[in-house]
């Protein structure tokens, strides 16, 4: 049903749904639970050198296509692979059995999954902030108006953050190849993650 | 519409952070 999906995101702070609440308020609810963490997202691709050069519009599209991608590294963490649970943004932790209970298969696997390779990583702060702002510009290019910006915008923290991994850790050539490789993953997490969105429209 | 970012009303959320505070200190 409606209110499983919405009691199964880590960025619901009501997972405990009122029964008397209309699916219209629930859906608002949830809005206003995720909304901080889509602030930040903006906030941090503010302070991504050359992002605010992008026109607004591809500023925007970027954003749309590639908050859930940001959100899925930043809250990686909530993933507890070894424990199979999921801390909510509520605080509160739910096992992987009562999660699969609320409705998430597939993509809370997939969740885990990527959480587990991307944490092997290791990576420093500095590290995670450019890589973040790698899956940023990664993310889907339509409707993007100026694709070469962008693209060059692409390239140069694609070069930074190389230069970075390269230097963290000079003996694992592979490292950064690793981290590249979440990009497609990040990316059909994005694709499965829509898919349950829109199954689940309220007009 | 097929659009999941406007399902969410995710670009209005990102449109008022980005221009700035001004409409957000309004609401």
């Amino acid at each position: 049903s409606r209110k499983d999906i919405l009691l199964a995101c880590p960025m619901n702070m009501h997972p405990q749904t009122d029964p008397d609440k209309t699916p219209q308020e629930i859906w608002e609810d949830f809005s206003l639970s995720f909304t901080p963490a889509v602030r930040e997202v903006v906030q941090f691709a503010k302070h991504i050198p050359g992002f605010s050069s992008l026109s607004q519009n591809d500023q925007i599209t970027l954003l749309k296509a590639g908050t859930f991608e940001v959100l899925m590294v930043r809250f990686a963490s909530l993933f507890n692979v070894k424990e199979k649970t999921v801390t909510f943004i509520s605080g509160t932790t739910y096992s992987l059995e009562t999660l699969k209970n609320m409705g998430m298969g597939t993509l809370l696997e997939t969740m885990f999954d990527f959480s587990e390779k991307l944490s092997a990583l290791e990576l420093s702060a500095e590290e995670l902030s450019l890589f973040t702002a790698v899956v940023l510009v990664s993310t889907d290019r339509y409707g993007i108006q100026n694709v070469k910006s962008v693209e060059m915008l692409q390239d140069n923290l694609i070069k930074a953050l190389r230069t970075l991994v390269s230097k963290n850790a000079p003996g694992d050539v592979s490292r950064f190849t690793k981290l590249l490789l979440r990009l497609p993953e990040l990316r059909t997490l994005n694709n499965m993650h829509s898919e349950k969105l829109l199954s689940f429209r309220i007009d | 519409f097929s659009d999941p970012a406007s399902n969410l009303g995710l670009e209005d959320i990102i449109r008022k952070a980005l221009m700035g505070t001004v409409e957000e200190r309004q609401e």
